[in-house]
C-alpha cells in the first residue's frame, strides 16, 4: 500500500519485486508500519558522501561524519580522473535515499539519518583505519564498509593490530555501550576463485559479513564464498540481469541517480539499511543480538549450485548464501521480540605444535583437540557462535592448501579453500580463519582440523607448525536455543509489530566521546588569516593616529601656544562636518582658564579641543566647507557645542 | 586506491609509528599519557600527532614537517625504531605503512 512519487522507485526490485514477487528484501510491510529506521544513524565509510544531493540531504547527519584524508568535518567526495569516487555516494542512497521528493529513489531506512567518513580517497594506514571504525560512535550505530582487501585470488590481509583494537573497541563501547554494528561486503573475488575467509574484515567474529545474490536468487559470477559468511542479500548479477537502483553522485558523469550499482558494495548498506530498522522496534540489540538475529531468521532457499548443510541446532548454512536471504519482514519482527543473549564466553586451547607434513591430496594431515567440560567450565560456554582457528603453515605455494574444521556435531567448515590464482610462498603466519557454520551447537567435544594439499607438486611440501583452536559462544543451552527459534517464528505474523508491543529496554551507558576538539587545518589557516588581518589593521590605525597627530603638533597655528583659529568663514560648512574636523590641541577650558596652567587637568597625550573665541572658526572651514549658501553659526548652537568641545 | 607503493611505502606524508604506552595508575592518566606521548616523539625525533581515535594509550607519532627524504629514511628508521625499542613506556609500536585497499 505504500506509493512514492520517485520516479526510479517502481525500477527498485530489491525493495519491491513486481516482475517476480518474492524477489526482494520483504520491505514494505515494515514500512507500513512506521518502521523506517527513524532514531539510527548510519555511517557509510567510503570515499565520500556527497550530502548535497537532494534525495541524501534531509537525511545527513554532519554530526557523524568526517573527511579523514583531508582532516575536515565535511566528507563530500572529491571529483578524480578515473570518475570514481561515486561509491560512497550510491550506498548512502541505497541506506536513506529520500521518498516521496520526486527525485530517483527510496532508501531501505528512508527514515534513518545517514553520515559519510570519508577515508579510501587517500593513502590509507592502520591507524586512519582505526579512527575510522571508533568516529564519532556514540552517534554512528552502524558502520556500512563496502570495501576490503584485494580480491585477486591471492591476498591475505585484514585489519592490522590497530584496526582490529577498533573493531573490538566499537563492539565493546561504541553506541553507548550496546556495540556498534560493522557491516561489511564479504568480496568480488569469485573470477579469481577467491574466498572471503582470507579477509580479515569478514573473517572478524565484530562484523556481519553480507554477500549477494542476483534478482534469481544465484550466487552472481563476482560473489566469493566463506564459512564466515552470516548471510547475503540482493544485488547486481550478469548483464541480463538488473543491477540495484540508487541515488549517485552529480558530480563529473553523475547525474544524482543510477541504475547500474552492483556487487557485494551494494549488497552490504541494504544489509545495514535493514539492520537501522531493527534498531529502531528495539534500540537496545547488542552488536551480538543483531548477529543472533540474522542467523535466526535468515531463509535458505532453493540454489542446486548452495551446498546447504543443517547443523546440529537446525540451522542451514552455505559457503556461498551464508545463513541465507536476508528479510526486514523477519529481522524486524524478530528484533521486536528479542531479548538479549547471554554474555559473550569463549575458550582458547593451547597453541598446538605440530610440525606436520601435509600430504599430497587426496591423502590429509588431521589433527584433533578436545574440548571436555572441564575445559568450559571456567566460562560457562555452552553453545557455539562463532568458532576460530589460528593455524602456522609453510608451504611453497600457499593456494594449494586446504583446510576443513570438523566441529564435534560433525559440521564440516571449509575454512581455507584452495586458490589457484595464489602462489605465494610465504604460507601462513599465525593467520585467523573462522567459521560461523556451528552456530548454537555444542561446544564440548573433539574438534578435528582436516589439511591437504591439492596442488600439482609431485611432492609434499608443505608443514603444519601449529595451530590453536578458539571457541565463542555463551551458556544458552541447545534447549534455549529452540526455545528461542520457536518464539520467533510465532512473531513472524507481524502480531506483536501490530499490537504496539514493547519489551523494556535499558537506555545504555553515557559514555564520553573522548575526541579533543583538534582544530582541522581548514580553521586554523582562517584564524590565522584573521589574525594577520587584525595586526595589519590596528599597525595601520596607529600610524595613522601617530602621524596625524605629528602633522597636527608641527603645524604653524598650534606651535606658538594656545591655538587661535584662523578667521572662520561666513561660509560655514555643515556644522556638524566642520566641528567633527575640528583638530584637538591645547586651550583653555570654558572658565577661561587656561587648560595648560591650572584648572582642568590636560589629558594625558590628548591636546584639548580649543575654545573659540567668536570668529574663531576659519581653519575647518577652508578645508571641509563644501561650496554653497551658509548660515552664520548661531551662537545657542555654538555654545552648546563649544562646550561640547571643551 | 590507497598509495601505488603497497604495504612496504611509507605513511601519509612520511614516516610515522603507532605507540601503545603503558597505562598510568591514577588521576588525569589521559594528560600524563599525552605529555609522555611528547616526551617520548622528542626523544625519538618525531611529533606526537595526537592520540589515534578512540583507543586510550595509542598515539601516532609523525617525522616533523620538512622531514629529509628517502634516502634518509631508512637510517631514520632504524633510530627511530631504537628508541621506541628501548624506551620503557613503550608497550606495542609499529611502522604505518600503507594498505590497500579496494572498493568492493
Amino acid at each position: 500500500s505504500v506509493h512514492f512519487n520517485d520516479p526510479k522507485y517502481p525500477q527498485q526490485w530489491h525493495l519491491n519485486n513486481q516482475r517476480s514477487p518474492g524477489r526482494d528484501i520483504n520491505v514494505t510491510g515494515v514500512w507500513e508500519r512506521n518502521v523506517t529506521g527513524r532514531g539510527v544513524t548510519v555511517v557509510v565509510v567510503d570515499d565520500g558522501v556527497e550530502h548535497t544531493v537532494q534525495d541524501i540531504a534531509p537525511n545527513y547527519s554532519p554530526e557523524g561524519s568526517y573527511d579523514l584524508n583531508s582532516n575536515d568535518p565535511d566528507p563530500m567526495p572529491h571529483p578524480d580522473a578515473e570518475n570514481g569516487n561515486y561509491h560512497g555516494t550510491r550506498c548512502a542512497g541505497e541506506i536513506a535515499a529520500v521518498p516521496n521528493n520526486s527525485f530517483c529513489a527510496v532508501g531501505v531506512a528512508y527514515g534513518s539519518r545517514v553520515a559519510g567518513i570519508r577515508v579510501l580517497d587517500g593513502p590509507l594506514t592502520d591507524s586512519m583505519e582505526a579512527v575510522a571504525f571508533n568516529k564519532h560512535y556514540q552517534i554512528n550505530d552502524i558502520y556500512s564498509c563496502s570495501w576490503g582487501p584485494d580480491d585477486d585470488g591471492r591476498t591475505v590481509d585484514g585489519p592490522h593490530q590497530l584496526g582490529k583494537a577498533a573493531l573490538q573497541h566499537g563492539v565493546l563501547a561504541g553506541r553507548q555501550g550496546f556495540g556498534s554494528i560493522f557491516v561489511v561486503a564479504s568480496g568480488n573475488g569469485g573470477q579469481h576463485s577467491d574466498n572471503c575467509n582470507y579477509d580479515g574484515y569478514a573473517n572478524s567474529i565484530y562484523t556481519v559479513t553480507i554477500g549477494a545474490v542476483d534478482e534469481e536468487g544465484r550466487m552472481p559470477f563476482y560473489a566469493e564464498e566463506c564459512a564466515s559468511m552470516l548471510a547475503v542479500t540482493f544485488s547486481g548479477g550478469d548483464k541480463m540481469l538488473r543491477s540495484i537502483v540508487t541515488t549517485d553522485w552529480d558530480l563529473q558523469k553523475g547525474t544524482g541517480c543510477t541504475e547500474g550499482h552492483t556487487g557485494t558494495s551494494a549488497a552490504a548498506p541494504l544489509a545495514a539499511g535493514m539492520i537501522a530498522l531493527m534498531l529502531q522496534v528495539r534500540p537496545c540489540l547488542t552488536w551480538r543480538d543483531v548477529q543472533h538475529i540474522i542467523v535466526f531468521t535468515a531463509t535458505q532457499y532453493e540454489d542446486h549450485h548452495a551446498d546447504w548443510a543443517t547443523n546440529e541446532a537446525g540451522f542451514s548454512h552455505s559457503h556461498q548464501h551464508g545463513f541465507g536471504l536476508l528479510s526486514a519482514w523477519r529481522l524486524v519482527n524478530a528484533a521486536k521480540i528479542w531479548t538479549s543473549v547471554p554474555y559473550l564466553a569463549s575458550y582458547a586451547s593451547p597453541v598446538l605444535k605440530e610440525n606436520k607434513a601435509i600430504p599430497l591430496s587426496p591423502c590429509s594431515l588431521e589433527v584433533l583437540w578436545n574440548v571436555s567440560r572441564m575445559d568450559l567450565e571456567m566460562s560457562g560456554l555452552k553453545t557455539l557462535e562463532h568458532v576460530a582457528v589460528t593455524v602456522s603453515i609453510t608451504h611453497p605455494r600457499r593456494g594449494s592448501l586446504e583446510l576443513k574444521l570438523f566441529c564435534p556435531s560433525g559440521m564440516m567448515s571449509l575454512i581455507g579453500a584452495p586458490r589457484s590464482m595464489d602462489s605465494d610462498p610465504s604460507g601462513f603466519d599465525d593467520w585467523t580463519f573462522s567459521t560461523v557454520r556451528c552456530w548454537g551447537e555444542r561446544a564440548q567435544g573433539t574438534y578435528r582440523l582436516a589439511i591437504r594439499d591439492v596442488g600439482d607438486e609431485p611432492f609434499q611440501a608443505g608443514i603444519l607448525r601449529q595451530w590453536q583452536l578458539t571457541l565463542y559462544g555463551s551458556v544458552w543451552t541447545p534447549v534455549d536455543i529452540r526455545d528461542r527459534q520457536r518464539l520467533l517464528e510465532s512473531a513472524m505474523s507481524g502480531k506483536y509489530l501490530d499490537e504496539g508491543f514493547t519489551l523494556p529496554c535499558p537506555p545504555g551507558l553515557k559514555i564520553p566521546e573522548e575526541d579533543g576538539y583538534t582544530i582541522t587545518p581548514n580553521t586554523l589557516k582562517t584564524l590565522v588569516l584573521v589574525g594577520c588581518f587584525t595586526v595589519f589593521w590596528t599597525i595601520y590605525y596607529m600610524l595613522e593616529v601617530y602621524l596625524g597627530q605629528r602633522n597636527v603638533a608641527s603645524h604653524p597655528v598650534c606651535r606658538s601656544g594656545p591655538c587661535h583659529w584662523p578667521q572662520r568663514s561666513q561660509k560655514a560648512g555643515a556644522e556638524e562636518t566642520e566641528l567633527e574636523s575640528v583638530p584637538l590641541c591645547n586651550s583653555k577650558d570654558p572658565a577661561g582658564a587656561d587648560a595648560e596652567g591650572e584648572g582642568a587637568p590636560r589629558r594625558a597625550g590628548l591636546p584639548v579641543p580649543a575654545v573659540r573665541e567668536p570668529g574663531a572658526w576659519g581653519l575647518s572651514q577652508s578645508r571641509s566647507a563644501p561650496d554653497g549658501p551658509h548660515q552664520p553659526l548661531r551662537p545657542d548652537l555654538l555654545r552648546g557645542r563649544e562646550e561640547r568641545i571643551c | 586506491l590507497a598509495g601505488t607503493d603497497g604495504p612496504g611505502a611509507e605513511g601519509p606524508g612520511g614516516l610515522s609509528w603507532a605507540v601503545h604506552l603503558d597505562k598510568l595508575e591514577g588521576e588525569q592518566e589521559e594528560e600524563t599519557l599525552e605529555q609522555q606521548a611528547d616526551a617520548l616523539a622528542q626523544a625519538a625525533g618525531l611529533v606526537n600527532a595526537g592520540r589515534i581515535g578512540e583507543l586510550q594509550g595509542f598515539y601516532l607519532l609523525v617525522q616533523p614537517a620538512g622531514h629529509r627524504q628517502d634516502e634518509q629514511a631508512e637510517a631514520i628508521r632504524q633510530q627511530t625504531e631504537a628508541v621506541l625499542a628501548r624506551h620503557e613506556a613503550v608497550r606495542w609500536y609499529s611502522e604505518q605503512r600503507l594498505l590497500k585497499r579496494a572498493k568492493r
